[in-house]
């Protein structure tokens, strides 16, 4: 489902290059649970956001459900992207001048769901995050760790078939974090794929797969037997 | 040094009133070292940013050093806050045009220190926390837990008398985080009053003192004895 062969991403500052990615192969089936874990910069949001479609490799190939994504133009990407990735950021990036509950709406409205399909959908999630009660507030009425809720609630509520969530408890105490683990594995339940960006060794003990990178390199790649 | 008296912090959302601090009072001493933990929304980094002078109080009062500063002129909580508070906040906000040097040498141009030794003592946090082969990254151009590493030099550069630091670890991985925790460490030890809003119970572990929020309140104060 997911495939990677030989990628790197080089990024340029000036004229130092940047070996974000270094010569990275990997393959995700359907339906996996996997911890991408690492000291900082070593290149774990640089890899999901090429998983998500949002960055392209310098070199090297992306398959996804077997199509060669690699060599989409942007628009074929996006639409891609659209269909089938949730992404929750490692700063969330929510529409600012939209409150909680517009903000997870917005997946549905740009997929043609009805109004009331709508409102139940929202407020089902919004319970299943806590944040009932903060509904009609904007991004900056809000809690760090109530964004990052409204983040996580927006890229899963269109049930899409990848979910990328980058560090989605950095900024939620132990309970909230366990709600929202919570939800994301609800949804693995249902064969979503799920790869979760963590530096929380305790969430990396809860999947199958962990994946733990150095420097732009995939220097363990385990999968734990007997669960 | 730091005397909440009776403070409350209500904000208004439409209609609707959000009571963030519900009668807060405590007393921090110079030279101590608190964290302040409980669950999303409790009310953290609302406290916080009235200690940093970022926000007032609804009702009640902030006494520093002994002076009462919620009456100041915004000018004047202005100069208050360059001279003695180091701000890490939860989300960074760097100047996106700088790179991570002039980011973090901002402070230090502002109080009018000399060249020579700006690039001296940027240098020499650089190394501190880890970046010295990122000193030439924009914020865009940096991984989210070094962004958070260069929100933490920055606040400290200066050596304020009380430094706050809202989540400063929450996009590290442990290495990383012992790293940063070390650097303000060794700034309390010089006797300034580091208070670290945090949800990871290691770091509130290290603390001599936890203070514990819920909806708004504090429901613990606990100084440990015998350290
Ligand atoms: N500008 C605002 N307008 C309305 N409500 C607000 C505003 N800022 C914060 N709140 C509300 O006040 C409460 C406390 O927010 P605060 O940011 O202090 O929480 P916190 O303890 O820092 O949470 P977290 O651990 O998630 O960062 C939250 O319930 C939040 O929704
Ligand atoms: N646009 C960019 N230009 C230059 N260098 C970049 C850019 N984006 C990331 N980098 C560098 O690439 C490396 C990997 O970054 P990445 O954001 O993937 O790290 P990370 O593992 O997610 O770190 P963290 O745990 O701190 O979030 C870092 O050293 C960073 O400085
Ligand atoms: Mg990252
Ligand atoms: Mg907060």
């Amino acid at each position: 489902m997911i495939e990677l062969e030989h990628v790197h991403r080089v990024f340029k500052v000036g004229d130092q290059e940047v070996h974000a990615l270094n010569d990275v192969s990997l393959r995700i089936e359907g339906g996996e649970y996997v911890a991408i874990m690492g000291p900082s910069g070593s290149g774990k949001s640089t890899l999901l956001n090429i998983l998500g479609l949002l960055d392209r490799p310098t070199t090297g190939s992306y398959r996804l459900d077997g199509e060669n994504v690699t060599t989409l133009s942007d628009q074929a990407q996006a639409n891609t992207r659209r269909d089938k990735i949730g992404f929750v950021f490692q700063f969330f990036h929510l529409v600012p001048r939209l409150t909680a509950a517009e903000n997870i709406e917005l997946p549905l409205m740009l997929a043609g769901v009805q109004p009331s399909e709508r409102k139940h959908r929202v407020q089902q999630i919004l319970e299943a995050v806590g944040l009932a009660d903060r509904a009609h507030h904007k991004p900056d009425q809000l809690s760090g760790g109530q964004r990052q809720r409204v983040a996580i609630a927006r890229a899963t509520i269109m049930q899409p078939t990848v979910i990328l969530a980058d560090e989605p408890t950095g900024n939620l105490d132990r309970a909230s974090g366990d709600e929202v683990i919570e939800v994301l594995e609800n949804l693995n339940r249902e064969k979503i794929t799920l790869i979760i960006v963590t530096h929380d060794p305790e969430i990396g003990g809860r999947t199958l797969r962990e994946i733990y990178m150095v420097d732009g390199k995939i220097e363990r790649d385990e999968t734990r037997r007997g669960r």
